[in-house]
């Protein structure tokens, strides 16, 4: 958005360009606007952007003269951003906004009957999720706006197979004006309203603008997998599809301390009984609810037969919460059920076998050492199950369930304490409960190729996709050959997949004109997510070396990380000088701080007043 | 203060009220295995010139747990814990956890405690306040338990006889002068009262306007429903 509090500044032109190329999505906001007022006015931009992404450029014209942000090491900017508080200047950019988004802000003063132009360009990869991409856009004006673009190109080298667009805040005179359009490679979606449209009645000055625009779509797989080789640098998607599901054994380790007390243990239950709904009847499962102590719903994992399911409904119907948390032995008994499970061979041979943690505090009792919690826990799984985390609400050690889980081939997921929750932790299964290959390994020419990302991963769920980008170093390559194994529900599998280097490169060089570099940036991208994300779990000797390359990449594509920081330099009206502001990349454990609020101390376990609880036994009181 | 005896086999509870003169500490709980007691000192209102009121509230929770050598007060102006050698002192005006290895104390601000122990057993106690200069009444405290389950078959006091179950039948409902309020007959531990149809508030939910919680009265401060007198569970002091 682009706002000022009083009518004097006009915006003529917001412009928000998207190139997706290989589901990189390269995306430029451009604002304009004038300052009619015969004095100086502050004007504000502000961007939501996707946590995901990475600010890559930012500018301001004002004036015709140009004041470029500059992407520096964090330290280095850090010194330089300091020079300016020390004169009491100016504030970060960056900072969260929502579940999804960190919000970008600039503010500036605009000399009488000037013109600024801000430019804000930042890039991400997009992740596939059952079944498609998604792309979304925070819409915002604040105003009405002479010219309002939305344009999105999309050229995907495998084809398109459905493109979609919707806003949140669309209307019946909105949606015809959403054009979407795509054939073979190319997509296009555009969303481009007069003013005269943009009103939120006839005679307003108000926008009906508010909202997120998202553009979905998918391609076509008449392959399992495919690369893509640009100047050097090579991307392969693999995303089997029609596999047989793999059947799981799943652990739902649930935290019932007396923090999850009213809406948090309402909602955990609701999420429980509607994914006890899903669980395929060739599953296994069981509970283990903790609170100082530990209870297992059953002494081994249970096929999820009819009669199974329905019991433990009623005993999810029962839970109610007490105690401490106790996360150690939460978590060894979880372990040790899934182990027990493959020693008796109670399990199928060829399954998944997931543990699903959901929490909302820190260990209160037993080891409450995190590291030893960790140590333990990693000792006791040794690679042989997933562990997903799902934190709930503000009080929860976020960075600590997400080095727990990254240890253990899973991801953490925060549960945001809304009235949709118990769809937050149904969504997160979704993701997770089709599991169709196991033990994937994508493997290429060694002597080929170089810096390779990830290409081993625990388990495959239909409807995502792997992705693993490098670098090739043998100039004389023709093809590119990469070998994939992975274990499915029957037998092992095993696919090939190849790429003519020259060919695939004169190919793609029809499309350069939208960025040439794109596979390379690609990679680049990957690497450092999954640089910053090992350094997470990393022993303090590794740790050193992951973030200096994870910083020198940032360094040299220009993304600001949570290694990096851009220095944006505005001219400072009254004093002459110049104010320098920084914008910063927001994490998860810096997130939750940032958005709490409590200002009493806090230690342990976070809670909120109850909204419900279950009957108590008896008590005493008086009105 | 009122008592309420929440009896889930027969969706039903039973209520009475004990009222004693302010200062008389009450024994709520001992459970002597599990080494924890709970008493309430209770208070008056500020009538002036009747010396004996006859409503009186808890003013003070006294909590003690014998194994890990803690003791809690819980006034309508905080909470202190004596851990040991350690006095830690809590206000109602902020929120607060404390965790301590054995128990788990969560103070809400201006609303509740909630002090959870390491055999699972809950407490909450509810604060609840007037206005101040309220010519009338003084700030006062709940008290909840959640969990009682979880204590010995040897516990024991005004609510804690009653953790294990308690068995009772009602026969002969009869209308009286209030029809909201039939009398009936209840059998309980080889007595027959006669008991009325009422209702309490639970606030443990919702501070504010609280939940009522409809039950069979039982009349001359449970008289024949506890075990002895209510003054058999009358205690030198808090702790």
């Amino acid at each position: 958005s682009l706002h000022d509090p009083s009518d004097d500044i006009e915006i003529y032109s917001v412009n928000i360009q998207s190139q997706i190329t290989s589901r990189f999505a390269h995306n430029v906001i451009t604002s304009r606007a004038v300052n009619r007022a015969d004095q100086s006015r502050e004007v504000s931009f502000d961007v939501d952007l996707p946590k995901t992404a990475f600010i890559t450029n930012f500018t301001m014209v004002i004036d015709g003269v140009t004041y470029p942000g500059v992407i520096k090491e964090k330290e280095a900017a850090k010194k330089q951003y300091e020079k300016a508080v020390s004169r009491g200047q100016s504030a970060g950019l960056v900072r969260a906004s929502g579940r999804k988004t960190e919000k970008f802000t600039v503010s500036v003063n605009v000399a009488p009957q000037s013109k600024i132009t801000f430019e804000l360009i930042y890039e991400e990869l997009l992740k596939r999720n059952l079944g498609k991409y998604e792309m979304f856009i925070k819409v915002r004006p604040k105003k009405l706006v002479q010219s309002f673009q939305i344009d999105v190109d999309i050229n995907e080298p495998q084809g398109i197979s459905f493109l979609d667009a919707q806003g949140t805040f669309m209307t019946n005179d909105l949606l015809p004006l959403v054009h979407k359009s795509f054939s073979g490679e190319k997509g296009h979606v555009s969303f481009k309203p007069t003013i005269d449209q943009q009103r939120s009645c006839s005679n307003c000055s108000t926008t009906q603008l508010d909202g997120d625009f998202t553009v979905t779509y998918d391609v076509n797989r008449e392959t399992p997998g495919n690369i893509q080789v640009v100047n050097g640098y090579f991307v392969h998607f693999f995303a089997p599809s029609k596999l047989k599901e793999v059947p799981k054994n799943i652990i739902f380790i649930i935290d019932r301390s007396i923090s999850m007390i009213g809406l948090k243990m309402q909602q955990t239950k609701e999420a429980l009984l509607k994914i006890l709904d899903d669980v395929k009847e060739h599953d296994h499962f069981n509970f283990v609810i903790f609170d100082w102590g530990v209870e297992i719903w059953e002494q081994s994992l249970v096929k999820a037969t009819p009669e199974n399911l329905n019991r433990a409904k009623e005993y999810v119907r029962n839970l109610y919460p007490k105690g401490w948390t106790n996360i150690n032995d939460a978590l060894l008994s979880a372990i040790s059920l899934l182990d027990q499970a493959h020693d008796a061979r109670s399990v199928p041979k060829r399954s998944a076998s997931l543990i699903i943690f959901m929490t909302d505090g820190q260990p209160s009792t037993g080891e409450r050492n995190l590291d030893k919690i960790q140590e333990n826990a990693r000792n006791a799984i040794r690679g042989k199950y997933s562990l997903y985390s799902l934190g709930f609400g503000v009080g929860v050690d976020y960075p600590f369930l997400e080095k727990l889980s990254l240890e253990n081939s899973g991801v953490a997921r925060r549960i945001y304490e809304e009235s949709d929750a118990a769809l937050q932790m149904e969504g997160f299964y979704d993701e997770v409960a089709n599991p169709t290959l196991m033990d994937i390994e994508l493997q290429y020419p060694e002597n080929a190729i170089s810096d390779v990302t990830q290409n081993k991963f625990k388990h495959y769920f239909d409807g995502s996709e792997i992705v693993v980008a490098g670098r090739i170093t043998d100039n004389d390559l023709n093809w590119l050959t990469a070998d994939v194994t992975a274990e499915g529900e029957e037998d092992t599998l095993n696919y090939t997949h190849s790429a003519k280097v020259q060919e695939e490169s004169e190919a793609v060089e029809q499309q350069q004109y939208i960025f040439g570099d794109f596979t390379e940036r690609l990679w680049a991208y990957l690497t450092i997510q999954q640089l910053l994300e090992k350094r997470i779990s990393a022993p303090a000797n590794e740790k050193g070396n992951l973030t200096a390359r994870a910083l020198a990449l940032s360094l040299k594509y220009q993304f600001v990380t949570p290694l990096t920081s851009m220095v944006v330099t505005k001219p400072e009206e009254k004093t002459g000088e110049e104010e320098a502001m920084i914008a910063d990349k927001f994490v998860e454990g810096q997130e939750s701080q940032a958005q709490s609020s409590y200002s009493a101390p806090r230690v342990g376990s976070s809670y909120s007043a109850p909204r419900y609880s279950p009957p108590p036994t008896s008590f005493v009181d008086s009105d | 203060p009122h008592f309420i005896i929440r009896v889930p086999e027969k969706e039903d509870a039973l209520c009475f009220n004990i009222q004693e003169t302010p200062g008389a500490v009450l024994n709520l709980i001992s459970d002597p295995e599990l080494g924890i007691a709970v008493n309430g000192e209770l208070i008056g209102k500020k009538e002036p010139g009747n010396v004996a009121p006859t409503e009186t509230y808890f003013g003070k929770i006294g909590i003690v747990i014998t194994k890990l050598d803690v003791r809690l007060e819980v006034t309508a102006q905080g909470v202190t814990v004596l851990s040991g050698a350690r006095n830690v002192a809590l206000t109602w005006q902020e929120d607060v956890t404390l965790t301590e290895e054995g128990f788990n104390l969560q103070v809400n601000k201006m609303e509740n405690a909630l002090l959870s122990m390491g055999d699972g057993a809950t407490f909450i106690i509810v604060l609840h306040q007037f206005r101040k200069g309220d010519p009338l009444h003084r700030d006062f405290l709940g008290f909840y338990t959640l969990d009682s389950h979880r204590f010995s078959e040897r516990v024991h006091g005004l609510l804690g006889q009653f953790f294990h179950g308690v068995d009772y039948e009602i026969s002969n409902i009869h209308k009286t002068a209030d029809p909201e309020k039939p009398d009936a007959s209840m059998r309980v531990k080889d007595s027959l009262l006669t008991v009325t149809r009422g209702w309490q508030k639970d606030y443990s939910k919702d501070l504010q306007s609280g939940s009522r919680v409809q039950c069979w009265f039982v009349h001359n401060n449970g008289q024949g429903l506890i075990d002895g007198t209510h003054t058999d569970y009358i205690v030198p002091d808090l702790f």
